[in-house]
């Protein structure tokens, strides 16, 4: 453990939290793409079904089982508790263009070909466009309230700041994971255009609008 | 330099 890849789980984890705020205090998931989280409960709960066979730590094991059921509950609250206040008609990113792609690249990249390495595999692809959904719905919409910025930009940092966890692991221990960072480089590569707005706006004070 | 997941990130 070193310092990049523990304030990335802790903004991994700010931004479950920021999210569940969001919901709660505002009695709707209005902005957030229901397509989205439900792709991040099937990263979880592929990534994470090492949890039966395999202890790292405990701190490992109470992560994963946090984010498995953190997902789940999010899920619960934009179907049935908050359900009207979701608006599908505008949350319409194709999921099977990406759980597609996603399971071929799978199968042809991964470090052991069986069920729980190709799950893995499937699962590191996966959380790395899980969020395209949500940002085509921005996208749509042109704007969004700061709390659901503050929720992308927690959610943003944590891939990105596995990057220099990664480097740091090179070269402290000569590991390196090509599936995880070249992933991890797509999925914060495509946060990119977000970040320049949030850092130009938002944290400047301005509301999050896109130009028309 | 060891190639492979290790397992133990999130």
């Amino acid at each position: 453990m070193n310092i990049f890849r523990f304030l990335g789980d802790l903004s991994h984890l700010a931004s479950i939290f920021i999210l569940l705020h969001k919901i709660q205090t505002t009695r709707s998931c209005r902005g957030i793409s229901f397509r989205t989280q439900a792709l991040y409960v099937v990263v979880f709960i592929a990534r994470y079904l090492d949890l039966f066979f395999r202890y790292v730590s405990l701190y490992n094991s109470a992560m994963k089982l946090f984010f498995i059921a953190s997902s789940c509950y999010i899920l619960y609250l934009m179907k049935i508790r908050y359900r009207p206040t979701h608006d599908p008609s505008i949350d319409t990113f194709r999921v099977e263009y990406l759980l597609a792609p996603c399971l071929i690249l799978a199968l042809i990249f991964n470090y052991k070909f069986n069920f729980a390495e190709v799950l893995w595999s499937f699962s590191i692809w996966l959380e790395a466009v899980a969020i395209l959904p949500q940002l085509f719905m921005l996208q749509r919409t042109g704007e969004a309230e700061n709390i659901t910025t503050h929720y992308l930009a927690a959610l943003g940092a944590y891939r990105a700041l596995y990057i220099p966890n990664w480097i740091y692991r090179y070269f402290t221990e000569g590991l390196v994971d090509p599936i995880a960072v070249t992933a991890g480089i797509v999925q914060t590569g495509l946060y990119l255009d977000f970040f320049y707005v949030y850092f130009t706006k938002v944290l400047q004070g301005q509301k999050f609008e896109l130009p028309a | 330099a060891s190639e492979g997941p290790s397992h133990d990130e999130l």
